[in-house]
């Protein structure tokens, strides 16, 4: 939907906004490596999605809080300057439940987002993502 | 700042790259008048202008609203999650999903819809994807990955400023104003 301006917003809609796509993601608030959760293989689809998990499995996703999961969640907490404790606490789900941008962040296993210095010239090299932009062409 | 694999850029000596919208949009003026401030903001800073351009075939920018599938492989996924996504150079496709709230003007932070997005801040993050820049970790930057609802981001910073410039060089006529901010107004909102 499109809006001319905020003051174009019909009263009635404000208050019926939907709950953002990655808002139950919250409910994996504390969730700890070694333990299942229901649903926890969406958490994976997100992180692959974005580059965090490189190699997806040839079936889907598990529940399990896997090693794997525990590396891409320390990695995307890197990127996004937070503490870096590979568990999903409060301010990574906060961070993640975020809306964004479609594009990958993780390039070939690679974090290409936190370089250490913002004025360094960091190439990015493929993520899922990046790769299909790149053979589409 | 980053650029994407192999660093692909538009070819040596480009200076003007034209764009279109989708025709089954049917795109107000208003609409496109936000896209049209978006590129001017890149072309402030360096070397490529943007002109529109009514063929949507022959364009080399292809901007789109979609919703769910839409023929690229990556569907979009509803009300806020991931707003839009750009190619890399010289794709040139520019996506932005159709199920959002988009606001064309005015302060989005007042805007009474939680899920309200400020289309200007969303383009200009996109362009810099058109133009061959990655994501960056500077929270304030242009091209951090995430932005909140209802808020507005879309001053260049001196991270996205570098890396574009890195691609292309600077416009002759830009005069570095140090950007600390690029936030013009910004507030909570949904998160």
């Amino acid at each position: 939907r499109m809006f001319p301006d905020p003051s174009s917003i019909p009263g009635w809609l404000s208050s019926h906004a939907p709950p953002g796509v990655w808002d139950s993601y919250r409910n994996f608030t504390g969730c700890q490596r070694g333990k299942t959760y229901e649903g926890l293989s969406k958490i994976k689809d997100y992180f692959h999605h974005f580059g965090y998990i490189p190699n997806a499995p040839p079936s889907n996703f598990t529940d399990d809080f896997d090693d794997a999961l525990e590396a891409a969640v320390k990695i995307y907490q890197k990127n996004f300057n937070l503490n870096v404790t590979g568990e999903l606490d409060d301010a990574t789900l906060s961070q993640i439940v975020r809306p964004r941008c479609g594009v990958a962040d993780i390039i070939n296993g690679t974090t290409t987002m936190n370089s250490g210095k913002s004025d360094t010239n960091t190439t990015a090299t493929s993520s899922t993502k990046l790769k299909f932009h790149t053979v589409g062409h | 700042y980053t650029f994407f694999d192999g660093k692909p850029r538009w070819p040596e000596g480009t200076t003007e790259l034209t764009y279109a919208f989708d025709p089954g949009n049917n795109l107000e003026d208003v609409v496109k008048n936000v896209f049209a401030r978006a590129f001017s903001r890149w072309s402030e800073v360096t070397t490529i202008n943007f002109t529109e351009t009514t063929s949507f075939s022959d364009a080399d920018v292809k901007i789109g609203f979609y919703t769910g599938n839409h023929g690229d492989g990556e569907p979009f996924d509803g009300v806020l999650g991931t707003l839009a996504h750009a190619f890399s150079p010289t794709d040139g496709r520019f996506h932005l999903d159709g199920a959002e709230d988009w606001v064309a003007s005015g302060d989005v932070t007042t805007a009474s819809l939680s899920t309200a997005v400020d289309l200007e801040s969303v383009a200009v993050h996109e362009i810099g994807h058109l133009l061959g820049l990655g994501h960056t970790s500077v929270k304030e930057a242009i091209m951090y990955p995430t932005i909140t609802a209802k808020t507005r981001k879309v001053k260049l910073m001196d991270d996205d400023i570098a890396g574009v410039q890195n691609l292309y060089g600077s416009n002759p006529h830009y005069t570095d104003t140090t950007t600390t901010s690029s936030r013009e107004t910004s507030n909570g909102g949904r998160h």
